[in-house]
């Protein structure tokens, strides 16, 4: 699993 | 982009209006926590720095930019446009006991040890807790009207509906992060005791009041 900040979330 | 994090943002920019309407139409920003609105636009500030260095899409774009300019617009009619309705007594949650412990989590909780990182996760954790000052003034005044009432519930589905998103996104796209989550779900149970009122009162066509 990815464990990184959703950057295109808003 | 999924369906439950698509309508999440659309019921988020509909809070956004129906706030910046309600305070135009009605040319009071009476029943509204400032404070709330000055955090709101702070969360927005540190989390779309971002704008300058990176381009996701542009439907990311455009949303940042709407939901920065209708922050501060907010901020402005509350405070210099229609400040002589500023129910500033009222008002009384002590921001600093947010964002002082927010600030610190931010810079001992965080992905990357970075200035943007930090900021981003400090907008995350303010955001959780951004509208206790408002959910504070309500609780003080023992009451709302309608029209904040469903400002308030818009923001809360907009909060539930990106958990359902995380859900989606951690089984389809093996995705999650644990940092939004946990603020997330923290946020969204803020609105649990306030969602109970708006579908018991609100939605049988009562005004929001609490009990003296």
């Amino acid at each position: 699993c990815h464990r990184k900040r959703p950057k295109d979330e808003l | 982009m999924n369906i439950f994090r698509l309508t999440g943002d659309l019921s988020h920019l509909a809070a956004i209006i129906i706030l910046l309407l309600k305070i135009w139409k009605t040319r009071s920003c009476a029943g509204i926590s400032g404070k709330s609105q000055i955090l709101f636009a702070i969360v927005f500030t540190t989390r779309y720095l971002d704008l300058l260095s990176s381009f996701i899409s542009l439907y990311n774009t455009s949303m940042k930019v709407i939901y920065i300019g209708c922050a501060y617009a907010t901020v402005y009619l509350i405070y210099m446009k229609f400040r002589a309705t500023y129910d500033g007594n009222h008002d009384s949650f002590r921001v600093e006991f947010l964002v002082v412990p927010v600030g610190g989590l931010a810079v001992l909780i965080n992905h990357d040890f970075s200035f943007l990182e930090i900021l981003w996760t400090f907008s995350i954790y303010l955001e959780s807790v951004a509208i206790l000052p408002q959910l504070f003034m309500i609780s003080k005044t023992g009451e709302a009207e309608t029209i904040t009432t469903h400002y308030l519930f818009c923001l809360g589905l907009y909060r539930a509906l990106y958990i359902v998103n995380w859900i989606w996104r951690y089984y389809f796209e093996a995705f999650f992060d644990l940092i939004a989550i946990v603020a997330g779900v923290v946020q969204t149970i803020l609105y649990c005791d306030f969602f109970y009122l708006y579908v018991t009162k609100v939605l049988k066509g009562k005004k929001l009041s609490l009990p003296a």
